[in-house]
């Protein structure tokens, strides 16, 4: 189970703009 | 008119818009030691996304609140009471909805409009890039 730190984490990295 | 750098200056969501200014944006705020609203506001963002029906949905709320609205960090401090309010009664309930962040959002984005981002466009980091 992740821990509260990485699901945050993974929730600001999947907003992030990604190279075109 | 088309590059990069000039949509930065039209406003603050091209600037975000764009993995090269969201990152030098970042490297800015990082320094004057205010990323926590920058990182709030993409979090906004990467929960309205989330699929409501995973219980992981739940866990990120409350992460989210707990690691941004419930201290005093700076980005409790540039929202309203009744925001907070709203964000804290809604987990408590487990009233999870995908627009729950979008008023806290709202406030955070316009602090970063009239203060950072003005701020980003006539600092070093900025212009040294330029």
């Amino acid at each position: 189970i992740d821990s509260e730190d990485d699901l945050l984490q993974e929730c600001i990295s999947s907003a992030m703009p990604k190279k075109k | 008119p088309d590059s990069p750098l000039a949509r930065w200056t039209k406003s603050l969501h091209s600037l975000l818009g764009d993995q090269d200014g969201a990152h030098l944006f970042r490297t800015f705020l990082e320094r004057e030691k205010c990323v926590d609203t920058l990182d709030f506001w993409f979090a906004c963002n990467g929960f309205r996304q989330m699929d409501l029906k995973d219980t992981k949905t739940l866990r990120v709320a409350k992460a989210i609140y707990k690691r941004y609205i419930e201290n005093n960090s700076i980005v409790a401090k540039q929202l309203k009471p009744a925001t907070k309010t709203y964000i804290r009664d809604s987990i408590k309930k487990q009233q999870i909805d995908s627009a729950m962040f979008d008023q806290a959002q709202t406030e955070i984005q316009s602090t970063m409009e009239e203060n950072a981002y003005q701020m980003f466009l006539t600092s070093d980091i900025y212009l040294e890039y330029v």
